[in-house]
């Protein structure tokens, strides 16, 4: 593994987004790793419509709240299609579902995986160097005055609530750290990102893990 | 949820500013260590800010192991 890697780097992660007050960081987290999973894969980067899991993912609750591990299942189970986000732009409030045709162009998955790496991050840091970015679940609470650096106290894994992305880590420095993708714009952090250290299982980041595959 | 009035938001960014000052204060010296501040959600309490922005759920998820590929549902 490289001391320092970040998908960004690759240009297969499309830019941050901001889900507003809109309870739906489960569904901006899903839909991420997917639209970096075909970019991987060779496709265009583009962003691909958090709204249709906002509203058709019946096994979450919208903008009131949601499981990436629901809606990763939503979507396996079902081979919904995830539209582009100009088909289907986000509103910031949950609403109908609305339903497209077969001949539709759209973007399913083939199969996810869910683990829990705490006291594994090292092998975290393998499973995102092989599938690229991956869905976590962090407790974020400390995370509302968070203005950069890397986030290593005030910050527990006790009860996870936010649902975020992992794009890389950087151990060149002092204090390793994983790279991490947020939904709360880019004036927020750094450039919409938060710096979380590696080892620790800081904040619960390695507690919730989840990859796609397309 | 519904208008807040200024005496709240007042009361919110006193709070929010008492907090950096807790959160800075631990490790000043630690370079590279998160920083705190002012931002898009210091006119919001901690539990408005709860109750809008971190609402992901979780269920337990199976440990990691390194020996048993990981476990990869439905794909050829």
């Amino acid at each position: 593994l490289p001391l320092r890697f970040d998908w960004r780097d690759k240009q297969v992660v499309t830019q941050v987004r901001n889900q507003q007050t809109c309870g739906g960081c489960w569904a901006f987290s899903v839909v991420g790793v997917v639209e970096s999973a075909y970019a991987i894969k060779g496709k265009p980067l583009e962003d691909l419509s958090v709204q249709q899991v906002i509203d058709c993912s019946y096994n979450n609750y919208g903008c009131n709240g949601g499981s990436t591990l629901n809606a990763l299942n939503w979507l396996n189970k079902t081979q919904v299609k995830l539209v582009r986000d100009s088909e289907y732009p986000f509103k910031a409030q949950s609403g109908l579902c609305h339903y497209f045709s077969d001949t539709q162009s759209g973007f399913s998955i083939k199969g996810y995986s869910a683990h829990d790496f705490s006291d594994q991050e090292d092998e975290m840091a393998k499973a995102l160097f092989t599938f690229g970015p991956l869905v976590g679940i962090v407790d974020a609470v400390s995370w509302q005055d968070y203005l950069g650096g890397i986030i290593q106290h005030h910050c527990s894994s006790g009860e996870a609530n936010h649902a975020v992305i992992i794009t890389g880590f950087d151990k060149t420095g002092s204090t390793p750290y994983w790279i991490v993708r947020n939904s709360w714009g880019s004036s927020w952090g750094v450039d919409g990102y938060a710096y979380v250290k590696m080892g620790g299982n800081i904040c619960g980041i390695a507690d919730f893990v989840s990859a796609v595959f397309v | 949820t519904g208008p807040r009035s200024r005496e709240q938001q007042a009361a919110a960014f006193r709070e929010s500013l008492n907090r950096h000052r807790y959160l800075n204060s631990f490790f000043p010296s630690e370079n590279s260590t998160a920083i705190y501040g002012i931002n898009q959600f210091s006119y919001l309490f901690p539990a408005e800010f709860k109750a809008t922005y971190l609402r992901s759920k979780t269920s337990r998820f199976p440990k990691y192991s390194a020996a048993v590929q990981m476990s990869i549902s439905n794909v050829s």
